[in-house]
């Protein structure tokens, strides 16, 4: 089946949105 | 733990585990399944980011501390069902790379970037006096193309330079030595 998957940077990027915090 | 709207979905959910050793104690089972807690659990980006910015990094840990970050249902222990037939690559890092080739690591497997299937089951930081070890889980000790495929994946989301020794360590072999490395 299709599985997610993220690169660093955009996981990175995620850290700064407001429901990461 | 579930993913809430609006955020961003992982593979899989995961649990966080810290464990602390007294020096001197040599590892067994039962005081092993004591001194390990979960820290927590997320199922999204978002709530990794949450749970993560809230812990101590890896370098401002004491020696012989270690986070285990394990897919949710795996305990990180050699006897696991998921853990038994498997087996880990360790790599040994002198002071202060730590806490940055942890996140690299932690990014890499939650993103799914092994490419390697069901096979990893999670990752392991551990913290002690004159170096720090990285090492991620794997199913299948046996499996020689999954592994090389883990082992040069770790190297690239690390940056590691080519010299660079890795070790592989089956848990059948751990648990015979009762030895982590």
């Amino acid at each position: 089946g299709t599985r997610i998957i993220y690169d660093r940077h955009f996981l990175l990027n995620m850290r700064n949105s407001p429901l990461s915090q | 733990v579930k993913c809430k709207q609006g955020e961003h979905q992982l593979q899989y959910s995961y649990c966080l585990w810290f464990s602390r050793r007294t020096p001197g104690n040599k590892a067994s089972s039962s005081n092993y399944e004591q001194n390990i807690k979960i820290m927590g659990a997320f199922a999204s980006v978002e709530q990794f980011w949450t749970l993560y910015s809230h812990i101590a990094r890896p370098c401002d840990l004491t020696s012989s501390s270690d986070y285990h970050l394990f897919k949710h249902g795996i305990k990180p222990m050699w006897e696991d069902e998921a853990n038994k037939k498997g087996g880990k690559w360790i790599v040994r890092l002198r002071k202060g790379l730590a806490s940055r080739l942890w996140e690299n690591l932690v990014l890499a497997m939650l993103g799914e970037q092994f490419m390697v299937g069901e096979e990893i089951c999670g990752a392991v930081v551990s913290v002690r006096f004159a170096e720090d070890i990285i090492s991620i889980w794997n199913r299948t000790a046996s499996d020689n193309a999954i592994n090389i495929r883990v082992r040069d994946t770790l190297q690239r989301v690390l940056n590691l330079p080519p010299n660079t020794i890795m070790e592989y360590k089956t848990h059948t072999d751990s648990l015979k030595d009762r030895s982590s490395f």
